[in-house]
């Protein structure tokens, strides 16, 4: 799609020879072919909205010179505003002063929490560290099963005491100081945002163990109801980062942008693939490009 | 001209908001406001009614199933997560309480658990289970399946399969192969393949269902989460694409969270 605006733009500023700027006129036309793809991309209606708005603002009076033809200009501009907009911070994993560490991974069903889980313990023992999965979805069947089976397949242990959410964790939290694992990474079950009962799960394992990280891991293939989901959970449990799992798609993951706008926080990781090494580190230029067609 | 006799530009805006916030998609949006730019203002206390009877047109009503062949065969198909498993349970279940003698199979070898999942699904809906919990063969499953369910006259045959981008060519022929594995058996099994939509995912599920149905042949979906506050607008655009029927809805994570699919409803809720 970069490349049909780069033409599309490229024509309108034909008529204009030389040095000339861009006008509210022409480019107001071009940016409902922006918004258009935007929303195919499953960016959230709203922040599409704005997004259109800042961008033709910072367009409007912008001079073209002979080194890049008009539609480079404008399209430079739409990709740096998105780019800029998904990678304000990059996302630093916090260590506890004393360990263990404790990462808490949270999402609605289905997403890839129990994977990412997986994924983030292989990610650690890779830089040195001695993570312990500690799986505390004791509602879905054989939740806890299948990340013991995740854990052995990575030789990371996996600890599972048959008991209550946050018994579970606290037991995990002294196996953890018994045995030397330097962080926890605790894989919840998946909640709806308006399900009360089990948001006050997650605001109670917050409040009793603080958890140095907490995420909340999205479908990168989620359309217009990223904004709704990522916005109670921040709301509920202020997380510190973004998961983006299932990017090995052709979804365009325009959820990326709706939930980086929507509660401010960063994309931590990327999910691409079924797999313990199938984790990347987020790149925003990337996703931009992706977002964008 | 018109403009003093058609609706409000604002009414308008705040239509195309909730279309497009429902997942209905830019194309459908477009067509449905062309369509209301066009209602004299003296019909404007009628537009959502008018917007209802549109997208009415757009979706057959209540659907209906084929129910006449023993052993009937459902092959379940879908992306990762959109709930599988969770719905061959409760479809386990509803079948069961028609009065149907169901058979389920864990075709899907490779999740971790994926056995241990749909097993504890068929104690609570009471019906017999089938799998292999060391198997890395997902055809062979399904080929047992099928031959226990001709052997033990079963009423429903319902197979899992595992989760699968549908841009992964080596995974959707291997659910190409899996259907043909059947046929040995069966001839003109699956007689159904249905495909489970997450109400949560957006414009991708199109895509999901084109190539699905280049590769396996979706005859039915299941529309799945809609218990949270996404509408699945999505379905109206690939229903009006390829023109495959909506029989289920999933709205929650127990065994009875499975309702039919009733349009009226569904469009009721969507503009909600
Ligand atoms: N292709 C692909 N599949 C993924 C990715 N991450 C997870 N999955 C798959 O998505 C499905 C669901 O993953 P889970 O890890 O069970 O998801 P979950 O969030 O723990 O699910 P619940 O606990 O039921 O809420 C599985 O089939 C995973 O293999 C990814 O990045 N790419
Ligand atoms: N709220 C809600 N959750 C659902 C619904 N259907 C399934 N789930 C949940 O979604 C998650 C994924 O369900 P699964 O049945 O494991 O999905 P799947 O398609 O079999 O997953 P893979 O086999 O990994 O591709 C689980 O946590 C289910 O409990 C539904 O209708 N509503
Ligand atoms: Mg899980
Ligand atoms: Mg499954």
């Amino acid at each position: 799609m970069l490349e049909q605006l780069q033409n599309s733009f490229g024509k309108i500023v034909k008529t204009l020879r030389g040095e000339g700027k861009i006008t509210e006129s022409n480019i107001r036309d071009r940016m409902r072919d922006v918004r258009r793809a935007l929303l195919e991309a499953d960016v959230n209606y709203k922040v599409v909205k704005d997004f259109i708005k800042t961008t033709e603002e910072k367009a409007i009076g912008v001079k073209i010179t002979k080194s890049l033809s008009p539609g480079q200009v404008i399209v430079k501009i739409i990709n740096d505003e998105l780019t800029a907009l998904l990678g304000k911070q990059k996302y630093n994993l916090k260590t506890a002063s004393t360990p263990p560490t404790i990462i808490l991974l949270t999402g609605l069903q289905g997403c890839g929490k129990t994977t990412f889980a997986a994924k983030l313990a292989n990610h650690l023992k890779k830089q040195n560290h001695k993570p312990l999965l500690v799986p505390v979805d004791i509602y879905r069947p054989a939740a806890v099963q299948q990340l013991e089976i995740l854990g052995k397949q990575i030789d990371t242990d996996v600890y599972s005491e048959k008991k209550k959410v946050l018994k579970r964790i606290k037991g995990a939290v002294s196996f953890a100081r018994e045995n030397n694992h330097d962080t926890i990474i605790v894989d919840t079950a998946g909640r709806l945002h308006i399900d009360d009962k089990m948001m006050k799960e997650l605001v109670s394992i917050k409040k009793t163990f603080s958890p140095d990280n907490t995420f909340f891991v999205a479908d990168g293939l989620t359309g217009q109801d990223a904004v709704n989901t990522a916005k109670v959970f921040d709301e509920q449990i202020n997380f510190d980062g973004i998961v983006l799992t299932k990017m090995d798609s052709d979804a365009r993951g325009g959820a990326a942008l709706s939930v980086v706008k929507a509660t401010g926080k960063p994309i931590a990781f990327i999910g691409i693939g079924e797999k313990p090494e199938d984790l990347e580190i987020f790149h925003p230029d990337r996703i931009a490009n992706r977002i964008l067609g | 001209f018109g403009k003093f006799f058609t609706v409000d530009e604002t009414i308008l805006d705040d239509i195309e908001a909730a279309l497009l916030s429902a997942d209905i998609g830019v194309d459908l949006t477009e067509e449905l406001i062309k369509k209301l730019k066009l209602v004299k203002k003296s019909e404007s206390t009628r537009l959502n009614d008018i917007l209802k009877d549109e997208l009415k047109t757009l979706i057959k009503p209540k659907q209906h199933e084929v129910q006449n062949v023993k052993p009937r065969v459902i092959l379940m198909v879908g992306v990762n997560g959109t709930g599988k498993t969770t719905s061959i349970g409760k479809l386990s279940s509803l079948f069961t309480k028609q009065g149907k003698n169901v058979l389920i199979a864990a075709a899907d070898t490779f999740r971790a658990a994926a056995y241990d999942q749909l097993k504890i699904w068929s104690v609570r809906s009471g019906v017999e289970f089938l799998g292999n919990p060391q198997g890395k063969d997902p055809a062979a499953v399904a080929f047992d399946a099928a031959r226990s369910a001709v052997a033990k006259n079963k009423d429903v045959l319902i197979i899992d399969t595992a989760g699968r981008l549908h841009t992964k060519s080596n995974l959707m022929q291997e659910l190409a192969k899996m259907k043909k594995v059947i046929k040995k058996v069966i001839p003109e099994a699956p007689h159904d393949v249905w495909l489970v939509l997450d109400s949560t995912i957006g414009q991708n599920s199109i895509l999901q269902a084109q190539e699905f149905t280049k590769s396996v042949g979706v005859t039915g979906l299941i529309l799945t989460k809609l218990d949270g506050t996404a509408k699945g607008g999505v379905v109206l655009a690939i229903h009006k694409k390829l023109n495959i029927p909506i029989y289920y809805l999933g709205v929650g994570e127990q065994l009875d969270d499975m309702v039919e699919f009733d349009s009226e409803k569904f469009i009721n809720a969507l503009l909600d």
